[in-house]
């Protein structure tokens, strides 16, 4: 396995 | 007044902590979000697995995935109140409690540190919001923090 991309959705504070 | 505004507090891990202080009278509503990453979906199984259910994160070709880390918060809202010393004619006893606030309905105490305009908390500083860039430093540390935990699993 491996991880290819690591992506953050802060969304919540805006 | 010192407490008044929103305060950013961060347990060096996956939670971050802003409180927010209203006037209320003579005491405070004070606004409590917990602020945590989940990923979007699962984690795949460090080495692979046969059952697909248990393994619902996004892949990619060669057993390559995209993990997705969502900003999760949790709200409440609670009561803070300056201490009132028994002896309110005794300087010493008022100046004892100045910097001090009962807060959640007396469960805990509030500290204000002079020193460095933090307030103290369950063992956690909390630092003034005196501009987006607090909150976004501790977000950088947190998203860090989880980029080792899936370093260390994977």
């Amino acid at each position: 396995v491996i991880i290819d991309k690591i992506t953050f959705d802060d969304s919540i504070l805006t | 007044n010192k407490y008044l505004g929103t305060w950013v507090g961060y347990d060096g891990n996956n939670v971050m902590y802003r409180i927010t202080f209203q006037e209320n009278g003579k005491e405070y509503m004070v606004t409590e979000d917990k602020l945590f990453y989940k990923s979007e979906k699962n984690y795949p199984s460090p080495h692979g697995t046969l059952f697909p259910s248990i393994d619902d994160s996004v892949k990619q070709t060669n057993n390559t995935y995209n993990i997705n880390f969502i900003l999760q918060k949790d709200s409440r809202t609670t009561t803070a109140r300056e201490i009132t010393p028994q002896n309110e004619k005794d300087d010493k006893e008022k100046d004892k409690y100045k910097n001090q606030l009962s807060y959640d309905e007396g469960r805990t105490i509030i500290r204000y540190i002079e020193k460095d305009n933090t307030l103290l908390i369950n063992g956690i500083r909390y630092k003034k919001e005196t501009s987006p860039d607090v909150t976004n430093d501790i977000l950088k540390q947190m998203q860090n923090a989880k980029r080792i935990e899936l370093e260390t699993k994977f």
